[in-house]
């Protein structure tokens, strides 16, 4: 359906000549119905479309060669803009060992992304250690356990989150270890009192990275729960998982509209290696369908 | 947009914008604006009481039998749905929601591929004195499944809980793993398996595509809305309701065993109206 309403709105642009300012409200009244779709939150539908609109409204694209190639391709760099891609690979602390934490949804991909992660630093040549800082969840230390195993990374637990991610930098410290990934249980962004959790471990650790693992499958609900982990803690990214998968990915765009932090890394499937670069250019592609 | 004093274009803006954000998605939305508009309601109540009536004939149905006796013995519910959506956990719930209601129950442990599944749902088995069934990791899901028939078979077990790896319908051979699962369950107890599909609440309409797929690989009779306590609407049920017919059955609201009830249309509609 998201095709058909692009080439419909395409077909109906190209047929005109020069185009009026109905032309482009007919065209962009369809382009929302496209997002909200591709599960682009409303809100932010109506931000960047406005931004298009006075873009698209100047003489000089209305009666331009081909103006409606060229509302779209404002609408492209208008989308492309909110999603710089932010650089895909971990920044490292001025003294290591590097103190990295994901943070997100019940199920999101943390665990599993956790271990992507640490194979991307040991590819840098780095010794990473592990934290299975979620005490909740039946086997999530196991899980861990047995996603790093084949890379033979160190997993430490502890009773709370904070022995755990003590014990992760006091082994860390010991085994000269540059990087500690830590993976949190998942929580709600409703959830007051674990969100509180999240910001007693930033103060009381020192976090190069703080990154929220998001499924890109999210609908409306992704805007508030960015806005959410945000306040909680100071994230410096997103991870958006699942992109295997056939969601459009709208939440992508919502997250780094009211983050405005840029999404790092997609996860591409269930293996340790399936862990990309963000590019913005092809999400949008995926977004517009 | 109920309290405002009179419907007007920002009326039915507004409304329009609620229930996007409710992810009831674009086709449903405008189509229930449209008819809305033609019954003509004098006022922002009158239009929320028609809305509310109309949404309600849609989920006017019974909970299916089933879910709360076996029409037969062993009932076999495969639990199924994209990766961390709750399946695990919802099989855990609904095995302790039902061994409560006096009946025996196994909790087949069919994801034999995602690390520690079976581990999790073996820790759940313990807290809740529910019996599990599960295999070597890397074994046929299929075998893991014969094992638990067998045994449900032999002592006349009520229910078979069947928990199954997560997955993306995109995966054309997981996606066929899932029909011999079926297989193997219609060939051990002589009659399909009930297929429910677990569905994590704050999807967006990529909802639609899961229930299609999965549908095609074993006959989904049933939605478990998980995760309904993140407060998101879940609107997309509405779609899986009015375009395919699917009951949403059973909602989970939190991460305890309990944390489980059965789906109540006026709930739904108190929250996405609101
Ligand atoms: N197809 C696919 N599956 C993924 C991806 N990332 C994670 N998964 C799967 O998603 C499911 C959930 O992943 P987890 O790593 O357990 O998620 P989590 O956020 O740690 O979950 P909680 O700890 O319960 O909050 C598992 O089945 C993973 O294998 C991905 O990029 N693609
Ligand atoms: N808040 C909340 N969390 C839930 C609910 N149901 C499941 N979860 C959590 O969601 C996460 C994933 O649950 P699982 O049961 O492992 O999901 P799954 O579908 O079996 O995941 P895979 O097997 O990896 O595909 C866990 O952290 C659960 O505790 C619910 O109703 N509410
Ligand atoms: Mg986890
Ligand atoms: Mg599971």
């Amino acid at each position: 359906r998201l095709r058909e309403r692009f080439e419909g709105i395409l077909s109906l642009l190209r047929r005109k000549g020069k185009l009026s300012e109905e032309d482009v409200d007919n065209a962009l009244r369809q382009i929302r119905l496209a997002l909200l779709e591709a599960d682009v939150h409303y809100k932010v539908v109506k931000d960047l479309l406005s931004k298009v609109r006075e873009k698209a409204l100047k003489e000089e694209v209305l009666s331009s060669i081909s103006p409606a190639d060229q509302v779209l391709k404002i609408l492209y760099e208008e989308l492309v803009g909110v999603m710089k891609g932010g650089a895909p690979r971990l920044s490292s602390s001025s003294e290591p060992p590097s103190l990295y934490m994901l943070v997100g949804l019940q199920g999101s991909g943390k665990t599993t992304t956790a271990v992507k992660l640490a194979k991307l630093l040991k590819k840098d040549g780095k010794r990473v250690v592990l934290v299975a800082a979620d005490v909740k969840r039946p086997a999530a230390k196991e899980q861990l356990e047995t996603l790093s195993k084949p890379l033979d990374f160190q997993v430490v637990g502890g009773k709370t989150p904070f022995d755990a991610v003590s014990s992760g930098i006091r082994l860390a410290k010991e085994r000269l270890c540059e990087a500690i990934i830590v993976d949190s249980a998942g929580r709600l962004h409703i959830d007051e009192e674990m969100l509180s959790e999240l910001r007693e471990l930033e103060k009381q650790f020192n976090f190069q990275e703080i990154l929220l693992v998001v499924d890109s499958m999210m609908g409306q609900e992704a805007l508030k729960v960015g806005s959410a982990f945000a306040e909680a803690v100071n994230l410096t990214g997103v991870i958006l998982t699942k992109l295997d998968g056939d969601a459009r990915g709208g939440a992508a765009l919502s997250m780094s509209y009211v983050l405005g932090k840029p999404i790092r890394f997609v996860g591409v499937g269930e293996r340790i290696d399936d862990l990309e670069p963000f590019y913005p250019d092809r999400i949008v592609s995926r977004i517009l369908g | 947009i109920f309290s405002l004093k009179k419907i007007d274009d920002d009326f039915w803006a507004s409304l329009e914008e609620s229930l996007i954000e409710g992810d009831v998605g674009v086709d449903y939305t405008l189509r229930l604006i449209d008819e809305l508009k033609r019954l003509k309601p004098s006022s922002p109540e009158e239009a929320k009481e028609l809305l509310k009536e109309r949404l309600l004939s849609l989920f006017n149905y019974e909970i299916p039998p089933w879910v709360f006796e076996p029409s037969s013995k062993p009932e076999v519910i495969i639990f199924a749905g994209v990766n961390g959506s709750g399946k695990t956990t919802t099989v855990a719930k609904v095995g302790r929601m039902l061994s409560r209601r006096g009946f025996s129950v196994i909790l087949s442990a069919c994801d034999t591929f995602r690390a520690a599944a079976g581990e999790q749902l073996e820790i759940w088995g313990e807290r809740l004195n529910l019996r599990v069934i599960k295999g070597e990791p890397g074994s046929d899901p299929g075998a893991v499944l014969y094992d638990a028939l067998s045994s449900a078979l032999s002592k006349g077990v009520d229910y078979v809980l069947v928990d199954t790896a997560g997955r993306l319908h995109t995966k054309y051979n997981l996606m066929e793993e899932l029909k011999k699962l079926g297989r193997v369950a219609q060939k051990a107890v002589g009659r399909s398996p009930r297929g429910v599909l677990v569905l994590d609440a704050t999807t967006g309409q990529n909802a639609l595509r899961q229930a299609q797929e999965f549908s095609k690989s074993v006959p989904i009779e049933g939605v478990v809305l998980a995760k309904y306590d993140s407060m998101a609407k879940g609107g997309v049920v509405i779609t899986l309701r009015g375009e395919l017919g699917l009951p949403i059955i059973l909602v989970g609201t939190g991460e305890g065993e309990d944390d489980i009830e059965t789906f109540s249309p006026n709930e739904f509609l108190k929250r996405l109206l609101s």
